[in-house]
């Protein structure tokens, strides 16, 4: 229904301005509807500018930017429409270390409501688990998968790259 | 709703019957390129339905099936088991299998149910039919390359 | 014509398939023509098994994995036919440790015969640098760059995830 | 063939004028997210002749331009030089200037030539006008994503 789309749309709208504003410390982002005067047939537009920066395009972004608002915006609707679990594979492969920290903390922040399943090379994220899991590919193609510790990791699966 | 264990046996990589409990928060997955990692998340998302052979990286759904490799011969079958526990304390489990011959079938709690019955389940607890649980490797960019009406889709079932 | 081309795809398919051995450390891949009997008409396709794998499908291939395989087949490509400068940006963002290791050794390996111009967040890489360059964004919006030294990089621009 | 420094003006988020020069081997560009290492690729692509915004990131060629800031009002041009030196010691400067009117200019040795020369040019000493030469961000696996067609016109332009 009508009503219940501009709810949704208006709270996640909401919510990604002030997600976008805490990752990026600063700039501003914001949803819009591509016809405002038919919500239920309207395409949804993403406009974002990080701190110091004129608004354009998003696909002038950088890769590590990019990410970062799609992070934004994906737990922007997880905020208005939780989900009883959050699969993230690898997300963190375009950020760099600052980055990084911010998604931590947005990993952090949401924890307690809903179950992550983060897939990750980098050491920062391994740090935050309740529990790590290595897996392995044997030498029969088999994959194999054992409880590990962090200091395990760096050892013996040769990962971990910060 | 809580996803307590998810199960592999014969699912790409996963030839051995691979238990994998899942703490009530935060789990890292890590390992070198090409162990499993993506596969453990392939599997979640076909055990949920997904129709797609080549969202899981294949061209027909029997590539989900262990294939094989110098030392072990192929698997007849796939199979992905989702064990789940309500605020209630009630589990219920959904699975899925697919056998080299195409046959397929849909599970809960062991017995056969259809597609339909599993997205209904999914729907009952909120988990997204279009997939916004799951950021897959190298798709985080997704939500924005995405056009402004895939988006809305997304929105609508969010509302 | 038709000879130059053969010379130049059988060139490049035996350099594919010793690098991929390299980079691998085993495993078998190599390049093929859809149309043996028209090489001019003929798509070029790619088959690759890493150690211990069946061969399959690329696309079934891990992140990493296709990121060193279509590494493989670049170098090879550069193997027959040099080119004066080869630039990289982030080529090892999917990359495992073991992986980041390797892909400097073919930097290491070919560091002579061209110039490399390799955008990276990763440490191991930079320590590869004749010259680092650090590149900033200026509160006004505007890029400018210096030189840098390892140590330097760590400490001032929170770079450097390895 | 060496290219031995890189200047940029009004290019992207280089509003200021900035020479760089390159080492005989390996250049190592590093900096946080969003701070220019690949404008400083997207440059050098753009000066060889790069015909499409789409593969710089933008919607039309002047996005190429330094669009302003809160701080900084936009430039009106862009302006990419690339100084190369033969094996014989002989220098060659290629350029290219966009104005936002959508003017444009190549220059060789700051004179204006078509961009039939500067292509003249990148085959005469072998650079890729398929692009071989670059990798750029995300987009590692395009030789392995493409169609067993395009993979041919590289090697025939390689032959
Ligand atoms: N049906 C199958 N049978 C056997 N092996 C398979 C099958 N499908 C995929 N694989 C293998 O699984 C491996 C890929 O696993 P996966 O994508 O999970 O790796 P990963 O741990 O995510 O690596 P990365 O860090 O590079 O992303 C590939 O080597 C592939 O050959
Ligand atoms: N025409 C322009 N005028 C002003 N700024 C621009 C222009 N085009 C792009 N930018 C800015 O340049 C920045 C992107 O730079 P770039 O892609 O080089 O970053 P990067 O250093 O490669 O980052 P990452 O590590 O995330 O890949 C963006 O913030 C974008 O807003
Ligand atoms: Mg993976
Ligand atoms: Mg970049």
């Amino acid at each position: 229904t009508r009503d219940r789309f501009m709810e949704a749309f208006e709270a996640v709208k909401e919510h990604f301005a002030v997600l976008f504003r805490e990752v990026f410390e600063g700039g501003e982002a914001r949803l819009s509807l591509l016809d405002e005067q038919n919500p239920l047939e309207s395409g949804v537009e993403i406009f974002a500018q990080p701190p110091g920066k004129k608004l354009q395009s998003l696909q002038l972004l950088s890769g590590g930017e990019k990410a970062m608002v799609a992070l934004a915006l994906l737990f922007a609707l997880f905020r208005y429409r939780p989900q009883p679990f959050f699969i993230l594979d690898e997300v963190d492969a375009p950020l760099d270390e600052a980055n990084i920290n911010r998604f931590n903390r947005l990993l952090l922040q949401f924890r307690g409501q809903t179950q992550f399943l983060v897939v990750s090379h980098n050491k920062r994220t391994m740090e935050l688990a309740e529990v790590l899991y290595g897996v392995s590919m044997g030498e029969g193609g088999v994959s194999r998968l054992v409880s590990v510790r962090l200091a395990e990791v760096e050892a013996s699966l040769g990962i971990g790259r910060a | 709703l809580r996803l307590r264990e998810v199960e592999l046996f014969g699912f790409k990589s996963f030839a051995d019957r691979t238990r994998i409990p899942l703490p009530d928060d935060l789990l890292v997955v890590v390992g070198p390129n090409g162990s499993g990692k993506s596969n453990v998340t392939d599997a979640v998302l076909w055990a949920l339905g997904e129709q797609s052979a080549k969202t899981l990286r294949g061209h027909k759904m029997q590539d989900v099936i262990f294939s094989g490799s110098h030392r072990r011969p192929a698997s007849g079958m796939a199979e992905v088991l989702l064990s789940f526990e309500d605020g209630e304390g009630t589990k219920v489990q959904l699975g899925r299998r697919l056998l080299r011959s195409g046959e397929s079938a849909y599970l809960m709690d062991g017995r056969g149910v259809r597609l339909k019955d599993a997205q209904e389940f999914m729907m009952r607890y909120g988990i997204s039919t279009q997939g916004t649980f799951l950021v897959e490797q190298g798709r985080v960019e997704a939500l924005l390359t995405a056009s402004a009406e895939e988006r809305r889709l997304i929105f609508e079932e969010v509302a």
